[in-house]
């Protein structure tokens, strides 16, 4: 199973949209994939028609011990092939609650191995933040794709990003690599928007997707469906989009 | 002084834009503004042109008793009447520092207090998430400002904020209420956005602002000049979707 992480301590970057739609559009070319919501908020949860508040078992019971077996926290979604593993507000406590744990940081890691047999990949939703959890997630990574929207205060937060990601290869998982910078919210008539796609490719060069994710309403309509857009709307441009980035992400898998 | 926190932690609804337009407009009126930035990305410091990375005091040194006049870590801006109390990456390592010191939900509202004769108004804006440092926040308000985006996501975190204002009420700060619920990135020709609006209405009634803002790339751009939208470009529909807030506030005050 190959672990891909969706991180950027920046809010409203379109982490959750990624994750939902790169799941699924990998679920549809026939992969088994597992998605795991790791943001209290749950938006990738709800994204698949769950209400988060109504479940009694997710990534927080597992994290902290109170369900022994991983296996039992797995969903069904309405996509064949695409599983997940849920989350609700509960999940807030686990920072503090795992806090003084020997091994805090890689509680993820060995939940997923006892599942690494039944999925051929698996996709990390994240909170807009850098605390415990996201470690979790990127101790647990083989991959980060990091969603930049194409603003200004979007880059600043970069760079202590990937002095994270660097640590965290240093010190916990020499695994862990960039598999690359997504530009999410691309509207091509604005300054702005070709300004900072021009910075980010200065400053990060071949890291940048070739693919870029279209600002398009029906990815914010999707979720209010309870379904990625790639099954609700398969002809949209948000849809061809996340497509565009798996066939991308395939041809790159095959050339190595 | 009256302290108005900005806070969701949904990321991405415009809480930093909110906070250094409305902190702007408010001292464009003679008022006497002090903006705090409680958001370790620093973005509110930005905004302003300082580079959070190469300040020595910030807020961070303020809350951890590393300073002890808060007078000292005051920034002047180039809007006059505006000042700031800055924001850098170390402010994320605050939480664990205070975790256990008595008294560490009210930090802040100590630290304000010695400031609060010379500043008519205060704006506080928060990290997209409801850890210590915006508890801090709801303990120093007077009111909190909620900024919405009209999408599905943006709507579910707003029961739990709800109730994390109402416990703080409850046991920290009788005084603190919801001053409105703001729609931020209104585009009036999606269906979408009129559908969140009136299911807003339908939740919140009048605690919507009448006032809304509409999506405008300026708003986005502004932050690049190292200024506020309502001084980069006042004419602009981002900047009067601003300056109305503060009138439609204004009118409050008056008429209670
Ligand atoms: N390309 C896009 N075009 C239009 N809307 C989008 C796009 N991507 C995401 N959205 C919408 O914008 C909002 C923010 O996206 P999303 O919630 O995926 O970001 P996030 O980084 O997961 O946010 P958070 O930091 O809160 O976790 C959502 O309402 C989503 O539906
Ligand atoms: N009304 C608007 N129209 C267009 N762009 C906007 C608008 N409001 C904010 N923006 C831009 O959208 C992005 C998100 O806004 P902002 O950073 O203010 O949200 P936030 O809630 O503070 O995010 P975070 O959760 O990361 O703190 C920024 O790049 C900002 O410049
Ligand atoms: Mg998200
Ligand atoms: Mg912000």
């Amino acid at each position: 199973m190959k672990t891909i992480v969706i991180a950027n301590q920046k809010g409203g970057c379109g982490k959750t949209t990624t994750a939902v739609n790169l799941a699924a559009a990998l679920a549809l070319q026939g992969r088994r994939v597992l998605l795991v919501d790791l943001d209290p908020q749950g938006h990738a949860t709800l994204g698949f028609g769950y209400r988060p508040e109504r479940l009694d078992w997710t990534v927080y019971e597992a994290l902290t011990g109170r369900v022994a077996d991983w296996r039992s926290i797995v969903l069904e979604t309405a996509v064949g092939g695409l599983r997940l593993i849920p989350a609700n507000i509960l999940l807030s406590g686990a920072e503090v609650e795992l806090a003084h744990w020997p091994g805090r940081e890689s509680r993820l890691l060995r939940g997923l191995a006892c599942l690494a047999d039944r999925f051929d990949v698996c996709v990390i939703d994240c909170s807009p933040s850098l605390n415990l959890l996201t470690l979790n997630a990127l101790v647990a990574a083989d991959e980060v794709i990091i969603p930049v929207q194409t603003h200004y205060y979007a880059i600043e937060g970069l760079k202590q990003l990937l002095e994270t990601i660097d640590i965290v290869h240093g010190r916990f998982n020499s695994r862990l690599r960039i598999r690359g910078v997504l530009l999410t919210f691309v509207e091509n008539r604005t300054l702005l928007c070709q300004q900072v796609r021009q910075q980010m490719r200065d400053f990060f060069g071949d890291l940048v997707f070739k693919t870029v994710i279209h600002r398009s309403i029906r990815l914010a309509e999707a979720p209010s469906a309870g379904q990625a857009c790639v099954t609700f709307d398969p002809s949209n441009l948000g849809s061809k989009d996340y497509f565009e980035l798996v066939k991308e992400m395939s041809y790159e898998v095959q050339s190595r």
